[in-house]
């Protein structure tokens, strides 16, 4: 779930309301 | 009262920053707390002068690698050191910002710093936050003071009349902004390993090693399947490239009622 996105990632950002959700998961480009 | 304990600290130059850090070290060594430090690397050296031998006694941990995702700090970093001394009062100096924090990360530092107050409510714990009251844009002090519950500076320490975590975490609960352009792909149960694809794909052509690839693959997969199970049983996945930055975004109807989800270890 999002515990994982979170370890894996380097910036999560969600918008979240009723009956609509976003994850953005961010990776530094190497 | 709350056996919790979170006081930011507004301090100006190294002096102070590593005068005050260190008489908060030392005051949990000498209560026999386990301490740990985590903090920007150009923090580290200037606590572990301040501390001498001391040093040798706390956990240090640099910030800007644990802390890279402000998303991560909670369960990564606080929660796993508190969790690993069961029964007994830990210490921790977090400083999850600093000025070079991008407009992009602030609100997920401002949430995670509203969120403490919630994951370690109850908790024979105590977090310093410092605030670099110089170099910080003023509205990041004031919003401080809206998840700290105590504030310190050279002057003493006050109660915050400000504090109102609740509302940080749902002012920056904000659509974020489209990108200019991406490639995406609507998923359901029947083609969801495209999703993953569609990641790793973009992730390939902008030079991600084999091992951070994989990485990606799992965070979208985690992210689609919430999608089937939680969403309502399809979503969007969106891919795009900005700010040196690989985005992967994943959207459907769901709702994430709790705001500590994903960060309980």
């Amino acid at each position: 779930g999002l515990l994982i996105v979170n370890l894996l990632s380097d910036l999560v950002r969600v918008h979240t309301r009723e009956g609509a959700t976003a994850v953005r998961a961010y990776f530094d480009v190497p | 009262a709350d056996p919790f304990v979170h006081p930011a600290l507004f301090y100006r130059g190294d002096r102070e920053f590593a005068v005050a850090t260190a008489a908060f070290v030392r005051e949990g060594l000498a209560a026999g707390e386990p301490v740990a430090v985590a903090v920007p690397h150009w923090h580290l050296g200037l606590i572990e002068s301040e501390l001498g031998a001391d040093a040798g006694r706390i956990s240090l941990i640099d910030m800007t690698r644990a802390g890279r995702n402000p998303g991560r700090i909670i369960p990564g970093v606080l929660r796993a050191f508190a969790d690993s001394h069961p029964g007994r009062r830990v210490r921790i100096v977090g400083e999850p910002i600093w000025p070079a924090r991008t407009a992009d990360e602030y609100p997920a530092c401002a949430q995670h710093e509203a969120l403490i107050n919630y994951s370690f409510a109850g908790a024979e714990v105590t977090i310093l936050c410092p605030y670099d009251a110089e170099g910080l844009a003023p509205e990041v002090l004031v919003e401080a003071a809206r998840t700290h519950p105590v504030l310190l500076d050279a002057s003493g320490e006050q109660v915050s009349a400000a504090f109102a975590p609740d509302k940080v975490i749902i002012e920056h609960n904000v659509p974020l902004d489209e990108p200019a352009e991406c490639r995406s792909l609507r998923f359901d149960r029947a083609n969801l390993p495209a999703a993953r694809t569609l990641a790793a794909g973009l992730a390939a052509e902008l030079g991600f090693g084999p091992d951070r690839i994989d990485d990606i693959r799992l965070a979208v997969a985690e992210l689609s399947a919430n999608s089937l199970d939680h969403g309502g049983g399809s979503g969007l996945v969106r891919v795009w490239a900005e700010h040196g930055r690989l985005v992967c975004e994943v959207s459907d109807a769901g709702h994430i009622a709790d705001p500590l989800a994903g960060r309980r270890p």
